[in-house]
């Protein structure tokens, strides 16, 4: 179930 | 030049496994304040951080910030072929190609080294902010390890829920679903089986099962595994390596459409 998103939607590169 | 010590070598044969079925190739860090790693998986869904601080090895030098790119798998089998009660010593040049691993076993008889080549490796950073979590659980490493492999005969994906009564996983699938509840509670004797339950407020995420079985490989490194989360947040799942660092695992949850 559901969408599996991505850790880039959530933290920035640096 | 880098150069490091453990007397309990040990250590980073179990760090080495509880990484290596996430990440293939990766960087470690070395600076004097100690040997860390980060990386995403090839999906960029999770995310290992892992740091052992210079204060918790029995000798710790490292002249000038050292990155060194190796293949985690490869790392792993060289340091099967160290003994449980070795000591271990690391060792890299400033501009080499190759880290060493010397093994010295307890009564010194036997000394042993391995020459790991070095790759190099494009690894994307990601900045994580501090973060207060909504809710964090204290919980036996031992048990949040069953309850993800339990579930994971029912189904590919995990509700966490956190609420002041306890937390809940629940999985549905093909076959039936199943719930896990854990309650906190406090044992002054055996403090590793404690369940501390610190919520702000309640929260409830789900996560593909597949990675958190990954993390759990990190059990051997803990007694207790530290989850924490917030709405619409990864997950960390933070494994403490006593006097020395940890090792956090990040997953992003899976959203209802």
């Amino acid at each position: 179930g559901g969408r599996q998103m991505g850790l880039a939607s959530f933290y920035r590169g640096t | 030049m880098f150069e490091a010590r453990l007397t309990q070598g040990v250590l980073l044969r179990k760090l080495l496994d509880s990484m290596k079925d996430l990440v293939q190739d990766a960087n470690f860090d070395c600076s004097s304040t100690g040997f860390a790693l980060q990386a995403m998986d090839s999906s960029h869904v999770s995310l290992i951080h892992m740091q052992l601080r210079s204060d918790g090895f029995d000798h710790f030098r490292c002249d000038r910030n050292l990155s060194m790119g190796v293949s985690l798998n490869n790392m792993a089998k060289i340091l099967k072929c160290m003994g449980n009660d070795d000591v271990l010593t690391m060792k890299a040049e400033d501009q080499g190609d190759s880290v060493t691993f010397m093994f010295e076993s307890a009564n010194q008889e036997r000394i042993s080294d391995f020459e790991l080549k070095l790759m190099d490796i494009d690894s994307e950073q990601l900045g994580i902010p501090d973060t207060d979590y909504s809710a964090t659980v204290k919980m036996p490493s031992a048990e949040f390890a069953r309850i993800c492999k339990d579930l994971s005969t029912i189904g590919d994906t995990v509700l966490i829920a956190v609420t002041k009564d306890g937390v809940r996983f629940s999985t549905t699938g093909d076959i039936g679903s199943a719930n896990v509840t854990v309650r906190s509670h406090s044992n002054v004797d055996k403090p590793e089986e404690q369940v501390v339950i610190d919520m702000q407020e309640p929260v409830a995420l789900t996560f593909a099962l597949r990675y958190l079985n990954s993390f759990a490989k990190a059990t051997p490194l803990s007694n207790q595994v530290m989850i924490s989360m917030s709405k619409e947040l990864p997950v960390v799942v933070q494994y403490r390596i006593e006097d020395m660092g940890h090792i956090s695992y990040y997953l992003a949850p899976k959203i209802e459409d």
